[in-house]
């Protein structure tokens, strides 16, 4: 199972529909300050369920949405869609079969989020359920956001081990 | 449960004892349990790169300490292989033999697992097979674009 | 005392809303206080790199928050200049068009501080007047090396 | 006035004595990870006054004596020398007239430090004192550690109140 793309519209600075293909199994992604990679790190975390606005750099939950530029007014909503290669069939449960598994959230201004398996509704739960013994998850050690390396060796012996527990 | 964390433990610690070595070019490394009953003991990191006998994780320096948290998640990754590792600027405060370390290792994990990571260092660019560009020609609005590696150079260049 | 409280925050704020836009290159920054009193006022940091818009602080990236940081100290060596100002690793999350700007600015007020400044980047070092290289030919003991900036660069690469 | 040299001796890896020169007011430290670099700013710190563990990165004081490496045995003592070049006169009071002021700090395994002033034993209060006023101290924002500049801008706003009047 591999991440093949990930599609933004409405998230932070990627206003406009936007495509990241992840071709291969080394991808690289570059670009000056402030241009959009980390925005893209936090994109993959909201979808897997982060719920903590303060966990995704804003105040409030509204902050993922795009709140405009020097040239362009703000938008109302915010969706992103991870589509896995599941080839492999790693992805477990009644999903093995497919081939390829989409995960989306959408969330407007009002609030609510709405999460979308394959293109059908579901529950925050599914998803969650979905990623279950992957290692994958909004907080997981497989995804390092910037300037949090060394946290984990800095960990008081207590969390190092619920760190521990929680991947195994 | 206490042989399942056991398990968990002696597996980790092997893969931490088994990458730090690899990351530092020499040294080692380990993890210590602070208490005698699995159920509710602690964990502790111990950590000696080439030469050096410090006694506590606090006295590394920046680089150090970065690359052995590394060597700790990359063992993790050996536990419970998750199928993309997301890496933002994990090689900001290495210097260019360990960021040579560090790619030779991710070079090699990549057969198994997915690696998406950004960087603005060269060396790390030349790792990949795929560079995304993301650029905002237009302020405030990021765009995709393809680059090559003398073009993904430029763009870590320019703002 | 509110006059000398005042008088502080409008020479910080003044240097502020000056290095902000030389350091991105454009855009506009201020500091704001959260209170009437003047007494026991908060003060707040707002900051627009060019061409966005953002509501708080916290949405910035990582290079613009540590070069938004370095306006502010820069700011408040305005008002009270230290006579040297010791920088390790500022320029760490920074892509290269940020570290010109950078360098420009500490070499415009190197004619009044000094600055020692410890690094890995390339371009920094071209900034300094004297390098200072420490090695460790013997693990764990530090000791100076008179280096020029090719042996500077290499001594980066090499651990 | 400008730094015109550091001596160090047992702090920390610098276990020969070393004099490292700051000649110009551009003057930049290289090396790899792990070589000692930011090792010389806790050195200016701490002879500066600073009297916390935690904030030079140890668990205690004498985490400052180095304490031995593959091939060598701990030392029994720390020192740091600060030479400043201070012909302009700008270090104040009793101190204008000399040319070049030197502080000094000594510590050994026993825990007491003792503080020098131009090679004349001293109080840590007539360092801290000399210091006054001229935006120098073991916190002042003319010292940015590794990986805290971003620090600054991220304090509370009754933080950054006290921050603008220490620098005053
Ligand atoms: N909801 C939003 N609407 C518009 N812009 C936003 C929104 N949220 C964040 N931003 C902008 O995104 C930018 C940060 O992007 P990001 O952190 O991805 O940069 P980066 O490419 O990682 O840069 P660096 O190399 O400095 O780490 C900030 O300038 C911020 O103003
Ligand atoms: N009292 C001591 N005795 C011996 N070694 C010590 C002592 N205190 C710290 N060290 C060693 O100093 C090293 C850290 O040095 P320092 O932080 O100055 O490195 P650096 O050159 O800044 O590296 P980087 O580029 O990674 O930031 C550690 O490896 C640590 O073990
Ligand atoms: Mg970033
Ligand atoms: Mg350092």
């Amino acid at each position: 199972m591999r991440l093949s793309k990930i599609k933004l519209a409405g998230f932070k600075t990627f206003v406009d529909p936007t495509t990241i293909p992840f071709p291969s199994n080394l991808v690289c992604i570059v670009g000056p300050n402030g241009c959009g990679k980390s925005n893209v790190i936090d994109a993959v975390r909201w979808v897997m369920g982060e719920s903590s606005a303060k966990h995704l750099r804003g105040d409030s939950m509204s902050d993922v949405i795009f709140n405009g530029s020097s040239t362009r007014k703000p938008v109302g909503q915010a969706s992103i869609e991870l589509v896995f290669d599941n080839s492999d069939g790693r992805l477990g449960g009644e999903y093995a079969s497919y081939s390829e598994v989409a995960i989306k959230r959408v969330v407007s201004r009002e609030g609510a989020s709405n999460y979308f398996l394959n293109g059908v509704r579901c529950r925050r739960r599914d998803i969650t359920g979905i990623f279950l013994g992957t290692g994958l998850g909004p907080r997981s050690y497989a995804v390092i956001e910037q300037g949090t390396i060394s946290r984990f060796i800095e960990a008081k012996p207590e969390e190092m081990r619920l760190f521990l527990e929680e991947a195994a | 449960t206490r042989s399942r964390f056991r398990d968990t433990f002696d597996k980790v610690n092997r893969g931490f004892q088994n990458m730090f070595p690899r990351l530092f070019g020499g040294g080692k490394a380990s993890l210590e349990l602070t208490g005698d009953d699995l159920l509710d003991t602690g964990i502790t990191v111990m950590a000696h790169p080439p030469g050096k006998r410090n006694s506590t994780i606090h006295l590394l320096s920046g680089g150090e300490k970065a690359l052995t948290a590394v060597a700790l998640v990359f063992a993790i990754f050996h536990l419970n292989p998750a199928p993309f590792c997301m890496l933002d600027e994990v090689d900001a405060p290495l210097d260019d033999a360990n960021v040579g370390r560090f790619c030779a290792l991710v070079r090699e994990m990549s057969e198994k697992t997915q690696f998406i990571f950004i960087t603005h260092n060269k060396i790390t660019m030349e790792l990949s097979q795929q560079l995304n560009g993301i650029t905002m020609k237009e302020p405030g609005v990021s765009r995709l674009v393809a680059v090559d590696l003398d073009e993904a150079a430029a763009m870590a260049a320019s703002a």
